[in-house]
């Protein structure tokens, strides 16, 4: 699934 | 990806690198607060247990290692290694940071994007992340004694929100429907604590005095 984009951030 | 996260990942790492040299090579954690280790390792702990379920990229995945790694070795030094231990401060350090913990929980049972376990979970890192570092300026605050390395890493740790901010802001403008309040409000949060350590960090830099922090 596509990760929300701010949980692509650590 | 873009050159203020990256930077900000970079300056976070280096913090962490900074601590660890510190605690690794002169065997010594005078000055480092084991509640801010131990809220730290919480953080990470809580915001990556998709590390094994979702794969966003290799340097995502070995970042999320080294961040949880280097955490919990800084804890497992302070508390259990025979030397680093007797450095340990434990009379200053007294923040209860379960008085932290307990309302990052429920305001993060209260206020989040979903109310699912990893969400909410994550929502609570993000929390406990803004507030980790009080134990740490108020031990420093106690002991006065800042030597430069945990000068340095306190710096490093609140430049590396700076720069997520930064990176924030870049993502906002550039990505359509990049809004997320809940992480910028608690960023913000964690930097602004750092505004004060920041002005007299500076400060001592550029008149090349000892860093003092006001009683």
């Amino acid at each position: 699934q596509t990760t929300d984009s701010v949980k692509d951030e650590l | 990806m873009n050159i203020f996260r990256l930077s900000g990942d970079m300056t976070h790492l280096m913090s962490v690198i900074v601590l660890l040299l510190k605690i690794h090579t002169i065997k010594s954690c005078a000055g480092i607060s084991l509640k801010t280790q131990e809220l730290y390792a919480l953080v990470f702990a809580t915001r990556y247990l998709d590390i094994f379920t979702d794969f966003v990229s290799v340097y995502n995945t070995i970042m999320k290692l080294i961040f949880l790694a280097t955490s919990f070795s800084i804890v497992w030094y302070m508390r259990h290694h025979k030397i680093v231990r007797r450095s340990y401060d434990k009379e200053q350090d007294t923040f209860r940071h379960l008085f932290l913990i307990l309302p990052c929980l429920i305001l993060a049972l209260v206020v989040n994007e979903k109310f699912t376990f990893k969400e909410v979970m994550w929502t609570f890192s993000l929390y406990v992340e803004a507030v980790a570092i009080l134990p740490q300026l108020v031990l420093l605050q106690r002991t006065k004694n800042i030597d430069n390395l945990t000068g340095q890493y306190v710096f490093l740790l609140g430049a590396y929100r700076a720069l997520y901010i930064l990176n924030w802001i870049y993502r906002y403008l550039t990505e359509k429907h990049f809004v997320h309040w809940i992480t910028w409000i608690s960023g913000l949060v964690q930097t602004l604590l750092y505004a004060d350590f920041f002005y007299y960090y500076i400060n001592s830099w550029k008149n090349n005095v000892r860093l003092q922090l006001p009683a």
